[in-house]
């Protein structure tokens, strides 16, 4: 059973069309694994991604060398599939 | 649950749960609800469509599928409301029961079943298919690019171990091809609505050019007013537009072909929430997308039912 301990989802921001840019090739890493829940589109949306523990540094490190903002959206998405898991399991014997 | 009365929609449920909620609704609502397989999976699982219907043979329909992407669960959870829904207002609902006394509804609340059993099992982040790639390590189809509509172009990918892999060839997944399949022997099909999440979106082809849909004008202005429907609940905010335009170019997509096939009221949502929680919207918050949902599918519906073609 596949866990997400320590995974988090980052919200990225593009200020610019540069940035947009910098964030896509980030997007088409394949060594840092990245799962993109919602792709770089243009500068109004921003991009959502589930980032593996073990990327964490490197994709943070990225963005913040090319000053590119981004904030936590889920800070580790296993303790919220737990939670949802325990809801459910609370449901079934209520 | 024993009845659909006492079905928690306010909760996710595993597969077998969903299907015994479709067997209890058809079984409580015999005149009104029956239950069309139109495959299996490719782990053997039955492909379900409810079909909503007043009688009458081969009438025009509206097409509604939830849980294309496995872990999109507020998809399903949202179907399973509608479905109740749907047999709650008709005959009460003046609107519902003129659609339904002219039109029958078709909704398939998983289409996805392996990549959903695989979401409660194994990996709740899991999004494809379940098939074998042959020659590589990674399994599924991005069943949401596995289209006959501008398949294999920009906006999908080739690479098995990528989420927006296409597959082999079009229609190259059971999933898929069974709704084809069903959909070209119906051939009376007026309206592709298919539900995604999240991002809080209503979109209208195309996904795989940026050439306008003939029927752009219609199609926006009708977007609009299934949005202002939906917000006048709980003042959730949609953006609408063509998909390429809106989120990003996407090739092979349902509501592409379905536009190509000649069906013109063909949309695609993207659910609550705007990324708070994406795929792991808490439960809290199913019934109050499906009833905000509802509003804007009953105002397309509507549209449809007024606009024959």
């Amino acid at each position: 059973k596949k866990t997400f301990v320590g995974d988090q989802v980052l919200r990225v921001f593009a200020k610019d069309e540069v940035q947009l840019t910098v964030i896509q090739d980030l997007s088409e890493m394949k060594q840092l694994q990245l799962d993109v829940w919602r792709g770089p589109t243009d500068v109004a949306t921003p991009m959502d991604i589930r980032v593996p523990f073990h990327s964490l540094m490197s994709v943070k490190a990225y963005l913040e060398a090319r000053d590119v903002q981004y904030t936590i959206m889920i800070k580790d998405l296993q303790a919220d599939i737990d939670k949802e898991e325990r809801q459910m399991q609370r449901s079934s014997y209520a | 649950a024993k009845t659909t009365d006492d079905f928690d929609y306010a909760n996710y449920h595993v597969l077998d749960e969903i299907y015994s909620f479709q067997d209890m609704l058809v079984a409580e609502n015999p005149t009104l609800v029956s239950k069309i397989v139109i495959g299996q999976s490719y782990e053997g699982r039955p492909l379900n469509v409810l079909k909503f219907s007043t009688g009458g043979t081969n009438r025009p329909a509206i097409w509604i599928d939830t849980g294309i992407h496995s872990r999109e669960w507020i998809t399903p959870a949202s179907g399973a409301w509608f479905a109740k829904k749907i047999v709650l207002d008709y005959g009460h609902n003046p609107a519902l029961t003129a659609i339904l006394d002219k039109m029958d509804i078709l909704l398939e609340m998983v289409v996805n079943p392996d990549g959903y059993h695989f979401t409660h099992t194994s990996n709740r982040m899991w999004r494809k298919t379940r098939k074998p790639n042959p020659g590589s390590s990674c399994v599924g189809v991005d069943p949401n690019r596995n289209w006959d509509a501008g398949f294999g172009t920009a906006g999908s990918s080739g690479n098995p171990c990528d989420e927006t892999y296409r597959g082999p060839t079009a229609h190259s997944e059971s999933e898929i091809k069974s709704i084809v399949d069903f959909m070209k022997a119906h051939g009376n099909i007026k309206a592709v609505l298919s539900i995604h999440s999240y991002s809080q979106m209503l979109l209208y082809p195309y996904g795989y050019t940026s050439t306008s849909a003939k029927d752009q004008k219609e199609l926006h202005e009708l977007a609009k007013k299934a949005i202002t429907d939906l917000a006048s609940l709980y003042g959730t905010a949609y953006r609408y537009g063509s998909m390429i335009n809106i989120i990003y170019q996407a090739s092979g997509n349902t509501i592409d072909w379905a536009y190509n096939q000649g069906i013109k009221y063909s949309y695609t949502f993207e659910l609550r929430d705007t990324g708070r929680y994406g795929f792991i919207l808490p439960a809290n918050q199913i019934i109050p997308t499906a009833k905000e949902t509802w509003l804007a599918l009953m105002a397309i519906m509507e549209h449809i039912n007024a606009n024959t073609y």
